[in-house]
């Protein structure tokens, strides 16, 4: 999964990547305070290319603690459980179903927007790819828009950056690579050395989408996130970080 | 020639030979044609009468028939009744009969035609209707009745299943004890089916020397189809569009169900026993988060509790241990026992007991009318209908031939429900258990269908108070390309505390593609399948219609409707006559049953396209094709400008 995560207040794209293994729970939002919940489950490609097996998101998994209300979006289905009672949505249905506080809404075969009180909002999109392709699989992106409003102590791989740390980025230079400039990022109390390149926003198209400009730390976004990306994996669809 | 052709011998005997029995029946899309015709030959020295005689489903409309005697042709044409009548008595054709008879045993009616054949005279009888194939309990079941009466030189038997959203199964019960095992071929495509049955002599033969035949009963056709979108299959053909809407991963809406017995005594003996056996299966499929009570009632009312109760195992065993005790006897009155358990769910209601989100609904089985108490049948009505809350729902089951079943039928569409007819014989447990099981599972309430353009019209019933599962609503209307490219519909339901708003768009070239491929799919179906909803729905709202004026006018919608689409309805009939214009006989449908059969699980009415939930944001109506699904990803090697990092 490619993660680039935008900063209002420094007006920066810093995009990271995590490289882990199929099967393997990532949290991307953890906000117990809130009582919202957002996992990622990876799948991988159906043979290495390269020597390296791809990973991307199969399954994400969202819990809405107050609403006791789980949405689980698969490259197949939406499924929507509240108290003991449960729905089932495709990806070949365009439809929109609010219960109580969260509406969700799926696009036919393009995304599913979930919208919790009119205040908050997470876009899910479909990827679908040719069904014969010999190494490429069905995946999903995650979108959470900056505005969402969370506790001071969300936490998660995006959640994290909900309350935006501050970044100096200087000493633009060309890098080994003449084509990719780099340069210096201080965060947290340390100096990064990031490298300029390009990353795609899908959400205004699946198969091209838009180039977004960003600074790649490397390292699965060591010293750019809190901890290790491993800190980051969670052992159920629906379980809440624990931080060391 | 009719001797020595396959090869098989036939008994002189039978003095009149059926030379073929040919059944041709189509479904496409739900929309049935089935034509039945039979060829037969006098090879007695004296004049014999020659009968027609096939049975053919209660609620299905004739459209056609015609009999060739002797190289002189009878046609059908389709004539109100009362001239029609007229024109009959002007003409009555000599030695020749023909009728519709209700059948009491089945669901079914009989259409008889006999005629009085010379020695070698040569007949013809070709009958058609159509009828459209409603849900039940998950599967579509297509029954043919073959009754041919004698062994058949030629018996062929010929059933296409043309469904666009493709076959989910399909298979052909055995219904004639294993006599013809194998002799069903069925072939199945994705979405065609083609299932064959056709006998030989010997394999019609009863035993390898008899000479009756063993074809007398059903070819039943059992299917399902696909569905991929939980907002149903919109189609589009020649002017006129039908949506089938049966969405499924859903869980069950929490019921509240009042059973209502009649227990008067009439209902002792074999009715009473199925309707005990029928209760004690009905009982244990209650789900946990069901609430129950039951009401018994001849000339008194009873009631097993006051209240509702939740369906636990301790409150189902009590149940059933009280039915089984119940001893029918004494009068009927039918006012007093839907009063009080209306009375029961509207007080759980205000009391604040019954689950915010669950479904009413009272299940009334009585067989007779009433006795003891309000006698006037209206007066029934209007005080049910006053009581009632407008969130229960009701639904009748008449038990044999002596109930009113118009008044049974009026008094639940009335009430957002339906009624049926249970035949008072062996299988009543059974037929009891049907019903039942199609009521037992609610998915969604208050479903609603907008098609929000001017581009549609005329839109049978497009809102439902239930969704049950197994079943399926149609809606249907005509469209005008002309005035729009696409056609988009949106249902708006709730399920248990969820608020559901589906979208749907007709694949506008699709169908016509399919069907021109297929020479045996019905371009006529979308026509056919909105005019048969359409009449159904007029006849039933014909019987509620509140004054004289109003049933006038539903009246005359009908008929127009009847001779437009050429079918006998109550208001039709067929007047059969030759050439010449002066042998004419009759076919009308029979006295009783005016409004009854059509199939239907829903009783629904008529809104015009309402404005959405403030909540929702529609998706807007595409002006071009959508991209087509499954294209493969286009992997390019990124051009040299973008610069791509490590692990990308």
């Amino acid at each position: 999964p490619h993660f680039i995560i935008y900063l209002p207040k420094s007006q920066e794209n810093i995009c990271f990547n995590i490289d882990s293994e199929p099967g393997k729970i990532l949290n991307l939002v953890s906000d117990p305070e809130s009582g919202i919940l957002v996992n990622g489950q990876l799948v991988g490609a159906k043979k290495p290319k390269n020597e390296k097996l791809s990973t991307y998101f199969g399954k994400l998994g969202f819990y809405f603690q107050h609403e006791d209300m789980k949405i689980e979006i698969s490259t197949e289905t939406i499924t929507m459980s509240r108290d003991s009672r449960t729905s089932i949505l495709s990806w070949s249905d365009t439809a929109q179903v609010l219960s109580q506080r969260v509406l969700v809404s799926v696009k036919r075969e393009k995304t599913v927007t979930i919208t919790l009180d009119k205040e908050m909002s997470f876009s899910v999109l479909l990827h679908r790819v040719w069904k014969k392709h010999p190494t490429n699989v069905d995946f999903l992106g995650i979108y959470i828009p900056p505005t969402n409003k969370f506790s001071t102590n969300a936490h998660g791989l995006i959640g994290q950056f909900m309350h935006e740390p501050k970044i100096r980025i200087f000493n633009e230079r060309p890098g080994k690579d003449p084509e990719k400039p780099e340069a210096s990022m201080e965060v947290k109390g340390q100096n990064l050395v990031v490298t300029r390149g390009l990353q795609k926003d899908y959400r205004t198209d699946t198969v091209l989408g838009t180039d977004v400009p960003c600074w790649f730390v490397h390292n699965s976004g060591k010293g750019f996130i809190d901890g290790h990306y491993k800190n980051y994996f969670v052992p159920q669809l629906y379980s809440f970080l624990k931080w060391p | 020639s009719v001797s020595g052709e396959s090869g098989e011998a036939m008994e002189d005997v039978d003095q009149v030979t059926l030379y073929s029995y040919k059944v041709q029946s189509t479904v496409t899309s739900r929309m049935a044609t089935t034509m039945i015709q039979s060829k037969v030959v006098n090879n007695s020295p004296q004049p014999q009468n020659v009968v027609f005689d096939v049975q053919i489903p209660k609620g299905a409309f004739i459209s056609n028939f015609s009999m060739t005697v002797d190289g002189t042709t009878f046609t059908g044409s389709i004539k109100e009744k009362t001239f029609g009548r007229a024109l009959y008595s002007q003409a009555k054709a000599k030695g020749k009969t023909a009728g519709l008879v209700r059948s009491r045993a089945l669901d079914m009616e009989n259409f008889k035609t006999e005629v009085n054949a010379l020695p070698g005279a040569k007949v013809q009888f070709e009958l058609h209707y159509q009828e459209a194939k409603w849900r039940k309990l998950g599967s579509y079941e297509h029954r043919l009745h073959l009754q041919p009466g004698r062994l058949a030189r030629h018996l062929e038997v010929d059933v296409w299943i043309i469904e666009p959203q493709g076959l989910k199964f399909l298979h052909v019960p055995d219904t004639s004890d294993g006599h013809f095992d194998g002799v069903p071929v069925i072939s199945k495509g994705h979405q065609k089916a083609h299932v064959s049955f056709k006998p030989t002599v010997a394999q019609q033969r009863k035993c390898s020397n008899c000479s009756e035949t063993a074809v007398d009963g059903e070819l039943v056709v059992v299917y399902d189809v696909h569905r991929e979108e939980k907002a149903g299959e919109l189609e589009v053909f020649n002017g006129y569009f039908v949506h089938f809407f049966a969405p499924e991963n859903m869980d069950p809406i929490p019921k509240n169900i009042l059973f209502v017995i009649d227990v008067s005594g009439s209902m002792w003996g074999v009715k009473m026993k199925q309707t005990v056996e029928a209760m004690k299966t009905i009982l244990d499929d209650l789900r946990t988060d069901d609430q129950f009570s039951v009401v018994d009632f001849n000339h008194n009312v009873r009631t097993w509790r006051n209240d509702l109760v939740s369906a636990t195992k301790t409150q189902i065993t009590d149940a059933k241990e009280y039915i089984e005790k119940i001893q029918p006897s004494g009068g009927t009155n039918i006012n007093e026992a839907l009063l009080r358990a209306i009375f029961i769910l509207n007080e759980a209601n205000n009391l604040g007991l019954l689950d915010p989100n669950s479904v009413s609904l009272i299940i009334l089985v009585s067989d007779g009318d009433p006795t003891v108490g309000e006698l006037k049948l209206s007066k029934i009505q209007k005080n049910v209908k006053q009581n009632i809350q407008d969130n229960i729902s009701l639904f009748s089951l008449g038990i044999g031939f002596d109930v009113d079943y118009d008044f049974l039928k009026r008094l639940s569409n009335d009430n957002r429900g339906i009624a049926q007819r249970i035949y008072g014989n062996q299988d009543t447990s059974t037929q009891l258990k049907k019903f039942y099981n199609q009521v037992s599972t609610p998915l969604l309430q208050d479903v609603q269908f907008n098609y929000p353009h001017t581009s549609v019209t005329d839109v049978t019933q497009n809102s439902f108070h239930n969704y049950f599962g197994g079943s399926e609503i149609v809606v249907a209307g005509k469209f005008d390309p002309k005035k729009s490219e696409q056609l988009k519909s949106i249902i708006t339901a709730t399920s248990a505390n969820t608020e559901l708003v589906l979208e749907t768009l007709a694949q506008m070239d699709d169908l016509e593609d399919f069907l021109s491929k297929d020479k045996h799919a019905d371009p006529d179906f979308t026509r056919k399948l909105w005019a048969y909803l359409t009449i159904n729905q007029l006849l039933a709202e014909r019987s509620l219609a509140p004054t004289a004026a109003a049933k006038r006018k539903i009246t005359k919608t009908i008929l127009q409707m009847s001779l437009e689409h050429h079918v006998v309805t109550p208001l039709t009939a067929m007047v059969i006559e030759n050439e010449a214009g002066d042998e004419r006989m009759l076919a009308d449908a029979p006295p009783q049953d005016h409004s009854c059969c059509s199939g239907a699980l829903y009783y629904g009415s008529k809104i015009a396209p309402s404005s959405l939930p403030s909540w929702v944001s529609p998706s807007p109506t595409p002006k071009t094709p959508m991209p087509a699904i499954g294209a493969p990803v286009i992997e390019t090697t990124p051009p040299p400008h973008v610069m791509r990092v490590e692990n990308d």
